[in-house]
C-alpha cells in the first residue's frame, strides 16, 4: 500500500514561494488503480514525486509497503526505489546517449538484476516499439519517447507504479494499449497504480479518482466506470 | 497560405533509415486554421518542422507566403521565422535559465522588436500565467511549462502558428482557453493556424482536418464540427 498523512509540500522562500501540497491525507491499498486528476498546477506531479520517494515532503509522512520514507538516508531511499517503484514520468526523463532498448532495461541493469526476456518483448510488443530499439530518445517522436519511457517502468514489474500522464502524448489506440496493460498489472499482479491524467477516458480504467484542486483532494469518485 | 509540394523527408541512413514523410501535399489557405492527426510516430512533429523551416526536407518545396525556403541560407530563414512564424514545440524548449517573463518575450527581443505592452498582458491572463512570470522552467509544472511556450509563440502575433499538440499537458480548462485564442487569431487576426494534436476535441476547434499515417495524408474533413 501507498499510505501518506498530512502530506505539505513548500517550493522556494519569499517571493517565489508555493504551497504545491497542504496537508494530504491518501491511503491507495495494493492492488489498486487510482488516478489523481485536478487543474494544471494542481499538485499533482508533486503528490507523485513524494510518495515515489522522489521528492522529499516539507512535513508529514509517506509510507510505501509499510517502510516510512522519513527514516531513509538517500541510499536506502535509492535502493527502496529500484526494488519496489517504477516511475513514468510526466516529461519522459531518457537517457539520450542511450538507445530504447537500453533505456528500458536501465533500472534493472543498475540493480544489478537479470531482464526477463520473455517479459521485455511482451511489454516492447504492447507498446510497439519493436523497431524503434536501436533508436536513441532524439532519433524517436514524442509519444515513441513516452513508450520508451513506460517500458523502462514496467519491465522490472515493481510492486509500485506511478505514471505522470502517461498517454498525454499517445494517440488513442496505443494511449488504449498502455491502460489496459496497467489495468492488467493490478488485477493480474497487484501491483499498485498511482496515475496521474487529464483525460478522463484514461481515468475511466481506474478503480478510484481523487482530484486534486490547489493542494488539496477535494473530493473523490469510486468505480468511474460502474 | 502555406504551401508544400512532394514533402518527402527521411531520416537517417542504413539500419535505423526511416521514411518520415511520404511525398506529402499540403496547401493551408491564409487564416485557415487547419488540424492534423494521426498516430503517434506518423510524421506530424516531421511535417511541422519543415513546414516551419526547423527542419529542411530530404525532397520537395515548402512555401511560407510565398517565399520558397529551398531559395534561402540559414541566416535569411531563421528572419523569416523570426518575422513570420510562432511556433509551440511538442517538448515546450524552453531557456532554463530565463524566466517565465523572458521565455515569452525571447523572439521579440532577438529581433530586436519592441514587446506590446497590453497584447502581452492579454495573453498572460487568457493562459493564466499571471503569478509565474518570475518562475523559471524548472519551477513550473508541465502545463504551466507548456502555456509560456505558448505564450512566446503567440506575442509577436505571427502570421503564421505552428503548435505541436498544444494542450497535451493542460487540464480541460486551460486547454479550452488556449484553443478559443487560437481560434480567434484566426477569425481576427487572419493568422494561418496548423495544430498536431491527439485529441478529437481540440481538433474540433479547427476548420479542416488532415489525417496522417505512415508519413503520408490518408484522409481529410472539413468543418469538423459542422
Ligand atoms: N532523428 C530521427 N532519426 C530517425 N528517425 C526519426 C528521427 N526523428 C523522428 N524519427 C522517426 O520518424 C517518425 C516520425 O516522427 P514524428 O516525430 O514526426 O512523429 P509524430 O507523428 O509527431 O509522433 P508523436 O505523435 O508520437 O509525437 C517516427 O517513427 C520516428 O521514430
Ligand atoms: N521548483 C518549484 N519552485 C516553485 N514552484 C514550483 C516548483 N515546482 C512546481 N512549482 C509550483 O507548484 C505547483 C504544483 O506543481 P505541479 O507540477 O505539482 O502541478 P501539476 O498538477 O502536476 O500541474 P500540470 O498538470 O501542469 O503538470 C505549480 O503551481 C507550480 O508552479
Ligand atoms: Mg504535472
Ligand atoms: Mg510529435
Amino acid at each position: 500500500a501507498v499510505v501518506t498523512r498530512s502530506a505539505t509540500r513548500v517550493y522556494g522562500v519569499g517571493d517565489t514561494a508555493v504551497l504545491a501540497l497542504d496537508a494530504v491525507d491518501l491511503t491507495v491499498p495494493t492492488g489498486q488503480f487510482l488516478a489523481v486528476m485536478g487543474p494544471s498546477g494542481s499538485g499533482k506531479s508533486t503528490l507523485l514525486h513524494c510518495l515515489a520517494g522522489l521528492d522529499r515532503l516539507t512535513s508529514g509522512s509517506v509510507e510505501l509497503g509499510g517502510t516510512a520514507l522519513e527514516d531513509l538516508g538517500d541510499k536506502e531511499l535509492t535502493h527502496l526505489r529500484r526494488r519496489e517503484v517504477g516511475f513514468i514520468f510526466q516529461s519522459y526523463n531518457l537517457v539520450p546517449t542511450l538507445d530504447a532498448r537500453e533505456n528500458i532495461t536501465l533500472p534493472l541493469d543498475l540493480a544489478g538484476r537479470t531482464v526477463d526476456g520473455a517479459w521485455f518483448d511482451r511489454i516492447v510488443a504492447t507498446l510497439g516499439l519493436g523497431d524503434r530499439l536501436d533508436h536513441r530518445p532524439s532519433q524517436l517522436s514524442g509519444g515513441q519517447q513516452q513508450r520508451v519511457a513506460a517500458a523502462r517502468a514496467l519491465v522490472s514489474r515493481p510492486t509500485v507504479v506511478f505514471a505522470d500522464e502517461p498517454t498525454g502524448a499517445l494517440d488513442s489506440t496505443s494511449g488504449a494499449e498502455l491502460l489496459s496493460f496497467l489495468r492488467q498489472a493490478a488485477d493480474e499482479f497487484g501491483q499498485t497504480i498511482v496515475m496521474v491524467t487529464h483525460d478522463p477516458a484514461a481515468a475511466s480504467y481506474a478503480d478510484r479518482i481523487v482530484f486534486l484542486a490547489d493542494g488539496r483532494i477535494v473530493s473523490e469518485m469510486l468505480d468511474p466506470d460502474a
